[in-house]
């Protein structure tokens, strides 16, 4: 731990919400807070932005949380964000990504979710927006994005999990996001952050031809997903969405893709299927620890391929 | 608050096509109230369901009588949600 900052342990929105202060305030000259919106219940929506200079560089965005329900995914973003804004000056990878590019992390993606996890319904995936017509509330936000929207693997009906929502971006926290990336004009990765399915995932997952950077992000993700295997042995799969799960029209890597984000990828963190949603607590820093270097490998490549 | 007393979360792994399809349907039965965790993909890979007591009984035998093999997973969901509430609360009463 950091301070009073249990990493090993789940943390209330308030709590991460204090924590990313904490953070910028101790390392003042790397890391600061930004607000690129607001949640449906006007709850605001904080990126971390590590940088260490210049202006409009290239960057890399990653998100955790979309699905509320994934603690293991806010947690482990936490983790990581404290790892970047240690390792820099210490790990020549870190140091070498952050002398020249910017990083944007956005730990609680979906805060209203995250909040009603927390004290309502501990197993809620979705948005906490009203759906006109419906007494079922929220939008499943992975699949609010405007690539395939609608189509297979996300549903019409609000009572659904996986539903779509009303049109693409209808939900602030996915509308938030679109904004400014579209905005900085210079995002070269996405990496967005799930659980629990041990995978390493990338374009396409609403049509079933291959990405044309198929072979590039297909080689990146085995060396991505065989040095998280060194850590402790967890075994990943990897490929495309539609290949490796189902067709899931909608989401987050698609629209980057589709919107010029070459190194657009999907993780599904552990477990292997004892606890689900659920993972304990003790899980969270071995998570965290083995996705590191995987991360590491995404973002030290994006740096050595320019584009 | 919401409790999830006597919900189980089944794995399910679907032997071929036909019994994808079937889950999905399984999934299209709004009055079930089965919250899949991870959705049926292909032969071979596991489909994790959480489902409330009230549907345990006839999701069981839909399951069965479609010979779509199944293990309990998590027996009880609110025993590790009271187990996870607890350890949050010792963690945050412990002086570091």
């Amino acid at each position: 731990s950091t301070g009073t900052f249990d990493f090993a342990s789940y943390h209330t929105i308030d709590e991460i919400y204090n924590w990313l202060d904490t953070l910028v305030e101790n390392h003042p000259h790397l890391v600061s807070k930004i607000q690129i919106g607001q949640s449906y219940e006007n709850r605001p929506l904080y990126v971390l932005k590590f940088s260490t200079g210049g202006s409009n560089r290239s960057a890399i965005w990653l998100d955790t949380g979309i699905h509320s329900r994934e603690w293991i995914t806010q947690a482990t973003g936490i983790w990581t964000a404290n790892k970047i804004a240690e390792e820099y000056g210490q790990d020549p990878s870190i140091t070498a990504i952050l002398d020249s590019m910017d990083i944007f992390f956005e730990i609680v993606t979906n805060p209203d979710g995250f909040a009603f996890t927390h004290s309502s319904n501990r197993l809620w995936r979705k948005t906490r927006s009203l759906n006109a017509g419906s007494s079922c509330v929220g939008v499943d936000a992975n699949r609010n994005w405007d690539a395939g929207f609608g189509g297979s693997g996300s549903s019409s009906n609000p009572c659904s999990e996986t539903y779509h929502g009303p049109y693409p971006n209808s939900e602030s926290e996915v509308k938030a996001i679109v904004d400014f990336i579209l905005g900085h004009g210079n995002v070269k990765s996405v990496i967005s952050i799930h659980s629990y399915s041990q995978m390493l995932l990338f374009p396409y997952g609403y049509k079933t031809e291959p990405a044309p950077d198929y072979q590039e992000l297909n080689e990146l993700a085995k060396k991505a997903v065989s040095d998280l295997a060194a850590v402790y042995g967890t075994k990943y799969t990897y490929g495309s969405i539609v290949d490796t799960i189902y067709q899931a029209d909608g989401t987050t890597v698609d629209w980057a893709y589709d919107n010029g984000v070459k190194y657009s990828f999907t993780f599904e963190l552990r477990d292997t299927g004892r606890y689900g949603f659920l993972l304990p607590s003790s899980q969270i820093i071995p998570t965290a620890t083995e996705t590191w270097p995987a991360l590491l490998d995404i973002m030290l490549h994006v740096l050595e391929h320019p584009y | 608050e919401e409790l999830f007393v006597g919900h189980q979360v089944l794995r399910v792994t679907a032997d071929n096509e036909e019994h994808i399809a079937l889950l999905q349907g399984l999934a299209e039965q709004a009055e079930l109230q089965v919250d899949f965790w991870r959705h049926p993909t292909s032969p071979g890979n596991p489909a994790d369901l959480r489902v409330p007591f009230s549907s345990l009984q006839a999701v069981k035998i839909f399951l069965e009588s479609n010979g779509i093999p199944y293990s309990i997973m998590i027996q009880d969901v609110q025993e590790l949600l009271d187990e996870e509430k607890k350890t949050m609360l010792k963690s945050r009463r412990m002086e570091r």
